[in-house]
């Protein structure tokens, strides 16, 4: 599913450079459940960045189903996020002006998987309640708690049930048995429809559930380690 | 130093009201090591805003120093916030067109305890490189990781040396290494400036660090308990 070849990605220019990724070599199959640790500005987000083509490298390629993303257009780019990546963003990026049900809802239309209406108000209740979020649907974001808001930011991501999930911190507000709650719901996914999860944490528990660890310092692979 | 009496607040008007806080008492003495926990959604936000003078009680009283807030001018809690209360915000709240270097200074400029410019400069230098942001001070927050805006805010809170520092989970985005260096920053403060310090957290590494603990659930705390 995804190939990354001698990946680098450098901040700033001129003086001023940043070597956020110094050479990353990584493959990732379909349906693994893989998380990236490391110190805090090891590269983590960045190489989520990168996967979920949000972001082109500096350096090397970065595969995902066999197209380069340094060579598609931005239409193109977009239409693959939309479509078959879900990201679940360290700072949430909830739309504030949507209620948690419509900024749910915005991510299932936006990928345009054709379900008849009714189907859809299914789906996005469906997966707010499973988060804990069925009695506060209408709230907006400036109403939710820190947690209650990256409940949002996973349901939003999960509801449109891409190929490819990219969880960033996503447990880093919630208590532990929230935090089990979403994995739970996370690794059924996996199960039930192949979907790919690459999360990025500090969270041993995260880690306990992954079957593929990717420990990452100074921007480079570290260690990478698969077990059952 | 912190007195809270059958605290209530409510979020909302008419018939769509969340009751956040269903009755705190509570009692925090200077120079404390505390530390709210809880489930996400239970409350701890708002306790530690209501503390911080940051909004007001619907029901009950909140007293600082003897001072009960609900009474106090608009002025005077903008002034007791710029000069005895340091906060470390969940969602941090850095001002995006200043570096770190300057958020810290802005803290430490308002907060008009008239030092020296040399002193001054510092003070922000010292408790950056001590969070480890030595390298980066010159750098926006749209520049940094996660776990750098996060020190960024401690780093802000503390540099004033404020009577009371509130801080809302401020390990969320930090590794367990990282997490350890700014925790032992905190308790050395408390040690030596006897600076009081309320938490609210999720992670069990901060939990370990407090002498009080204090269970939140559904808006109400269900254990308080003092330990050495
Ligand atoms: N402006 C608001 N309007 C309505 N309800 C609100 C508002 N702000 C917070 N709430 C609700 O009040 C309750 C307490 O929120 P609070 O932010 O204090 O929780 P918390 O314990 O800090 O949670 P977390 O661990 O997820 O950060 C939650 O149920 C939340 O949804
Ligand atoms: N726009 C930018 N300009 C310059 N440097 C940047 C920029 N964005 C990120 N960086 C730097 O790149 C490095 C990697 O950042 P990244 O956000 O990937 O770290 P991270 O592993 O996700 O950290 P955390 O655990 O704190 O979230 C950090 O040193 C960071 O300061
Ligand atoms: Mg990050
Ligand atoms: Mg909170």
């Amino acid at each position: 599913l995804l190939e990354m070849e001698r990946v680098e990605k450098i901040y700033g220019q001129g003086e001023v450079q940043v070597l956020a990724l110094r050479g990353v070599d990584l493959e990732i199959e379909e349906g693994e459940f893989a998380t990236v640790f490391g110190p805090s500005g090891s590269g983590k987000t960045t190489l989520l960045n990168l996967i979920g083509a949000l972001d082109k490298p500096t350096g090397g390629t970065v595969k995902l189903n066999g197209c380069e993303i340094g060579q598609m257009s931005k239409n193109e780019l977009a239409g693959l996020r939309r479509k078959d990546i879900g990201f679940i963003f360290q700072s949430y990026n909830l739309i504030p002006v949507l209620s948690a049900y419509e900024n749910v809802e915005f991510a299932l239309t936006i990928a345009r998987k054709d379900r008849s209406r009714e189907k859809k108000t299914q789906k996005v209740k469906d997966i707010l309640r499973r988060v804990g979020l069925g009695d506060m649907m209408h709230r907006r974001p400036n109403q939710l708690s820190g947690g209650q808001k990256q409940r949002v930011a996973v349901a939003r991501a999960l509801v449109k049930e891409p190929r490819l999930i990219l969880a960033d911190e996503p447990t880093a507000n919630l208590d532990s048995e929230t935090s089990r709650e979403v994995l739970e719901i996370m690794l059924r996914m996996n199960r039930e429809l192949n979907t790919t999860f690459i999360f990025s944490t500090h969270d041993p528990m995260v880690m306990e559930y992954a079957r593929r660890l990717l420990e990452i310092r100074d921007g480079m692979i570290s260690r990478d380690e698969r077990r059952s």
